[in-house]
C-alpha cells in the first residue's frame, strides 16, 4: 500500500460519504443521477467477486463491503425512500445508461485480463467505471445550480481515479515493473472525462462563484 | 491470478 493508493481510496470513501450526507440532511437527491449510481452498483458487484474467495488484507475486504454497501443504499434511497425519492430529477436524467453495458461486455470478452469468468468480469468493471460517470456529467449540465455537496462528491469521484494513475506509477518505479494496460488506459480514459468539469469546478471555487457547467 | 498486483487494489 503506498500513499498515493491509500489517498485515492480515502478520496473515493469520501466521495461516497458527501453523497450519503447530502442526501441524508437535505433529504434531497436533486442534481444526483440514478443512472450512475446503478452503474457503480454493476462495477462494484461486478469487481469484487472475488470477495468471500479471497482475502488479500482486512483493509481490503473492509474497504470491498463499504463500497457494495453504500452504493446499494445510494440506491436504495433514490429508489425507494418515501421522500427522497421525490427529489429524483427524473427529467433531466435521461442517458441511456443501459447501453454502455454491452460496449463495455464485449470489450471485456475481447481484451480480458485473463479468459475465466471473474477476470472477464473484473475487466468489465473496470471499463464500465470508466463511463459510468456520464450520466452524471449530463445531469450535471443540465443543472441550473449545482449545489455544493454535488460539486464535492463529482470532484472527489474524479480525483480518487487520478490519485490512482499516480499509484499506478509509482508501483510501475517501484514494485511491479509491469505494464497494465487494462486499468491504466481505462483509468486514463475515466480521468479525462472529467477534464472540463475540473476545469470549471476549479474556476468556480477560485473566483467563489457557483457552479455552472457549459451545456 | 492476474497481472501483478492488480487484486490487492479496490
Amino acid at each position: 500500500m503506498n500513499i498515493f493508493r491509500l489517498a485515492g481510496d480515502m478520496t473515493h470513501l469520501l466521495s461516497i460519504v458527501v453523497l450519503l450526507l447530502k442526501i441524508r440532511t437535505t433529504k434531497s437527491c436533486a442534481g444526483i443521477s440514478l443512472k450512475t449510481q446503478e452503474l457503480y452498483v454493476i462495477v462494484f458487484i461486478t469487481r469484487y467477486l472475488d470477495l468471500f474467495t479471497r482475502y488479500v488484507s482486512f483493509y481490503n475486504t473492509a474497504m470491498k463491503l463499504v463500497f457494495i454497501g453504500t452504493s446499494v443504499a445510494i440506491v436504495w434511497y433514490m429508489r425507494l425512500h418515501k421522500v427522497v425519492k421525490q427529489t429524483y430529477s427524473r427529467d433531466e436524467d435521461t442517458f441511456k445508461h443501459y447501453l454502455l453495458i454491452p460496449p463495455c461486455f464485449i470489450l471485456a470478452l475481447l481484451i480480458p485480463l485473463e479468459f475465466t469468468v471473474t477476470e472477464i468480469l473484473w475487466s468489465f468493471s473496470i471499463y464500465l467505471e470508466a463511463v459510468a460517470i456520464l450520466p452524471q456529467l449530463l445531469l450535471l449540465q443540465r443543472s441550473s445550480n449545482i449545489d455544493n455537496l454535488t460539486g464535492s462528491y463529482v470532484f472527489l469521484l474524479g480525483a480518487y481515479r487520478a490519485l490512482y494513475i499516480v499509484n499506478w506509477v509509482y508501483r510501475f518505479f517501484t514494485e511491479t515493473h509491469k505494464i497494465r494496460w487494462i486499468p491504466w488506459i481505462s483509468g486514463l480514459v475515466q480521468t479525462a472525462l472529467y477534464a472540463d468539469f475540473f476545469y470549471y469546478y476549479i474556476k468556480s471555487w477560485k473566483n467563489h462563484e457557483k457552479l455552472r457547467l457549459p451545456a | 491470478p492476474g497481472d501483478g498486483g492488480s487484486k490487492d487494489e479496490l
